[in-house]
């Protein structure tokens, strides 16, 4: 564990509670994409079954634990009681594109051709591209509020942090996760764009974020 | 093998 680490998982953290609570106070998920947020709660199921066969510590089964909850917990909050302020139309983004290719990649580059290893491989390919829906919704309706902005800027936040941890581990430990790294540089080469608007339009004041 | 290594990250 190294300080990119675990500010990594603590940024990861306040992203979902960010999100949850904002929809939990405000009892309505207007803004939001739901589709986001199943394949977020996708993710974490695929990767995190070796809660099942390996046990690392009693902080990443906890953390795993608390981020399955909380995934499912707000994807309830936003298909089940919350339902009627979710804007389906504006949440258009076809997932199919994401998932089939997602899969397939997953089948043919992966570290061994075992159902745990392929599963996770997946989560690892799916996460660098789950926030797309959101981003595309955002697009689309050219604003977003700015505590969904909060949120978004401590969940690309914590994977940058990440890249940070492998360049750490790549020097102390010689660890190198090919599949990780690469999806991870992706992942947070898709949240530039934002950290470019997050940083001059909402903390520089506005209350909303609103597209040029 | 890095197998440890990969389940310990979240």
């Amino acid at each position: 564990m190294n300080i990119f680490r675990l500010s990594g998982d603590v940024c990861h953290l306040v992203a979902i509670i960010i999100l949850f609570l904002k929809i939990w106070r405000s009892k309505s998920c207007a803004g939001i994409s739901g589709k986001s947020q199943l394949l977020f709660a996708l993710v974490f199921t695929t990767r995190y079954l070796d809660l099942f066969t390996a046990f690392i510590s009693i902080y990443n089964t906890v953390m795993k634990v608390v981020f399955l909850v909380l995934a499912y917990a707000t994807v309830s909050l936003i298909y089940f009681r919350f339902r009627k302020s979710y804007d389906s139309e504006s949440d258009s983004f076809r997932v199919e594109f994401l998932l089939v290719p997602v899969a397939g990649l997953s089948f043919l580059e992966n570290y061994s051709f075992t159902p745990l290893e392929i599963l996770w491989t997946f989560s690892i390919y799916l996460e660098s591209v789950a926030i797309l829906p959101q981003l595309f919704m955002i697009t689309k309706t050219g604003e977003a509020e700015s505590i969904t902005t909060h949120y978004l800027f401590f969940l690309g936040l914590y994977r940058t942090l990440y890249l940070a941890n492998w360049v750490w581990r790549y020097h102390e430990e010689g660890f190198f996760d090919q599949i990780a790294v690469v999806s991870g540089v992706v992942q947070t080469i898709f949240y530039c764009d934002f950290f470019y608007l997050y940083f001059t339009r909402v903390l520089r004041g506005s209350g909303k974020m609103t597209l040029p | 093998s890095s197998d440890p290594v990969r389940h310990d990250e979240l």
